[in-house]
């Protein structure tokens, strides 16, 4: 009822305030698609995959996504590339060049315990499973 | 087991499995390129399927409590004597843990029991770098009265005229018996001896002999001194299979980090 949030006719509008947008809708995705390129939460949960009759742990873990985009000019927290900046500068000039990719620059291992198809029980470390950090 | 991250603004990032609101943009792959993804990742993996265990297979409390320790969860830690096996698992980014094959040879006399172990699943472009043959002692079974002695033989089957010494260990009174109940006798096992015991077959045996070290000694109790290599009458899958021995072999696939270096980062 604040009448700040208000239109032009002194009515409220929920249309952007009322609808909370949870768990990576496709109205958040585009939202973040927008933003500067960065590390964003996902959660893999094995369960929603049916990997959890075999995988005895972890139950699910963080892997991270990236997303955002190469902006002119890149900033230095952007962990960009010379190939990107260079990339990006001509994107600013000639819109046809495309903006350098918002991409994974360095992962991480994560270590799973499962069942092997003879039942048995293993333990492996599998690399490249977690975003550490995004960039240009 | 969960690995920490960052939390988003609004539910720890977690993407339900079907979008809440139909959209083309959402639109589920179709079973075909899905069942694609899976195989392909599941070949990244090393499985030639995705396993399809029986229900309630039991998991030894040692691959619990590697992992466990891996993750730097130390307060889930089962076993009270755990310690991490760093020498063999600085190369290793694999291990794996066999029970043995639950046929047991044995002459009382003799104090000689046979066990064998199928370690054919271990894949082909795997390198098996150590192992270890892990045995419990327990209060629940008996060497006798008097210190005792453990010689571990490399063996292929029960009578094998030429089984090859591999260690001697003389079995003490166990402190560690005594406050938890149980310890594991840990006995490693090298890769070149790996290689030439089982020689392609799959097949790994060991022959155990226990001597009396001193059989003049009466002063100790004998249930300080136990080796649990046989199943007792009665006892359960469950408990059987923690208490069985253990071959756990250390091996590296050719992809990505041993498991020492937890958390490190490739560009």
């Amino acid at each position: 009822g604040n009448s700040n949030w208000g239109d032009d006719k002194g009515e409220v509008s929920w249309s952007d305030r009322g609808r909370v947008k949870r768990n990576g809708s496709p109205a958040k995705l585009k939202r973040l698609s927008r933003g500067r390129c960065r590390r964003h939460p996902l959660h893999v949960d094995f369960r929603d995959v049916g990997w959890h009759k075999w995988i005895i742990a972890p139950s699910g873990y963080d892997a991270f996504f990236c997303l955002g985009e190469c902006r002119y000019p890149l900033a230095d927290h952007m962990n960009a590339s010379s190939h990107a900046v260079v990339q990006t500068m001509v994107n600013s000039v000639n819109g046809a060049v495309p903006r350098a990719c918002c991409v994974p620059t360095s992962l991480s291992p994560i270590a799973l315990l499962y069942l092997d198809n003879h039942d048995r029980v293993v333990l492996k470390n599998y690399q490249d499973m977690v975003v550490e950090s995004c960039g240009c | 087991g969960r690995q920490g991250g960052e939390s988003s603004e609004t539910d720890n990032g977690r993407v339900p499995p079907t979008p809440s609101s139909p959209s083309p943009a959402a639109a589920l792959p179709d079973p075909g390129l899905a069942q694609t993804i899976q195989s392909l990742l599941l070949s990244r993996l090393g499985l030639q399927s995705q396993p399809n265990p029986r229900p309630d297979v039991p998991v030894p409390e040692y691959l619990l409590d590697l992992y466990r320790f891996h993750q730097q969860q130390y307060h889930l830690l089962e076993d009270p004597t755990f310690s991490f096996p760093s020498h063999h698992i600085q190369q290793a980014n694999t291990i794996r843990s066999f029970h043995h094959s639950g046929k047991l040879e044995s002459k009382t006399t003799r104090n000689l029991v046979h066990i064998s172990f199928n370690i054919s699943s271990i894949p082909q472009d795997e390198t098996v770098l150590s192992a270890e043959l892990r045995l419990l002692r327990s209060q629940a079974a008996s060497l006798g009265p008097g210190p005792h002695r453990l010689n571990l033989y490399l063996s292929k089957h029960y009578e094998d005229p030429e089984p090859m010494l591999l260690e001697t260990r003389l079995l003490t009174s166990c402190l560690h018996c005594i406050k938890a109940g149980s310890f594991w006798e840990a006995f490693s096992l090298n890769a070149d001896l790996l290689r030439k015991a089982h020689g392609g077959t799959g097949s790994l045996g060991f022959l155990l002999e226990v001597r009396p070290e001193n059989s003049d000694n009466q002063s100790e109790q004998h249930q300080e001194r136990h080796l649990r290599v046989s199943r007792s009458v009665g006892q359960d899958d469950h408990s059987w299979a923690q208490e069985r021995p253990l071959l756990v072999t250390y091996s590296h696939d050719g992809h990505g980090e041993p498991l020492v270096k937890h958390g490190r980062r490739t560009s």
